[in-house]
């Protein structure tokens, strides 16, 4: 465990519960794409189908129950509990044309023809793009709420962390995945616009506006 | 290889 995907971890966890907390108090889902929220469930279904066979650790078992709960309860509160605070008139983008490509390339590029290798390379190629219909609806909409970047923010920089994090298991251990490397990559090249301007604007007080 | 590279990773 490198320092580096610990504050990975726990910026992803981070970003987890800011999402919760700000649907849960301010009892709305406005601004949130309930598409990109459904994928991640999707991402971490098939990504931990070994959490019951292959035990690394408590810390590994713990946090991949957090994450499928989590993004179960966020999806119950988007499409359940405040259906009615959802905006689907801003939450248009097409899932499949993510999911597809995912699928497709999870059966071209895997570490073997399995069922649980698949759908590890399905999880890890949708997530890198799962965050899209979420930033479509931030472009639509032309701003978002500063929690709502924040939880952009932290989500953003977990997977920037874990790239720190395979840099550096690639330095001392000498090997690296080249799925997650490459998925990872284009995950976190894919908030380049966010960050630029979570940092020119968020940070300085400002509201996230997308100019238009 | 990569495969097991990092299926300690979440």
């Amino acid at each position: 465990m490198t320092l580096f995907r610990l504050a990975g971890d726990l910026s992803h966890v981070l970003a987890i519960l800011l999402l919760l907390y700000k649907i849960w108090t301010t009892k709305s889902a406005a601004g949130i794409s309930g598409k990109t929220q459904l994928m991640f469930c999707m991402v971490y279904v098939t990504r931990y189908l070994d959490l019951f066979t292959s035990f690394i650790s408590v810390y590994n078992s713990t946090m991949k129950v957090l994450f499928i709960s989590a993004s179960v309860a966020t999806v119950y509160l988007i499409y359940f509990k405040f259906k009615a605070t959802y905006d689907g008139n801003h939450d248009t983008f097409r899932m499949e044309f993510v999911i597809v490509p995912a699928l497709i390339l999870a059966l071209i590029w895997n570490y073997a023809f399995t069922f649980f290798e698949i759908s590890w390379a399905f999880s890890i190629f949708l997530e890198a793009v799962a965050i899209l219909p979420q930033l479509f609806m931030v472009t639509k909409t032309g701003e978002a709420e500063n929690i709502t970047s924040h939880y952009l923010f932290a989500l953003g920089s977990y997977r920037a962390l874990y790239i720190l994090n395979w840099i550096d298991r690639y330095y001392f251990e000498g090997h690296w995945d080249p799925i997650a490397v490459t998925a990872g990559i284009v995950q976190t090249v894919l908030y380049g616009d966010f960050f630029y301007l979570y940092f020119t604007r968020v940070i300085k007080g400002r509201k996230l506006q997308v100019l238009p | 290889s990569g495969a097991t590279a990092s299926k300690d990773e979440l």
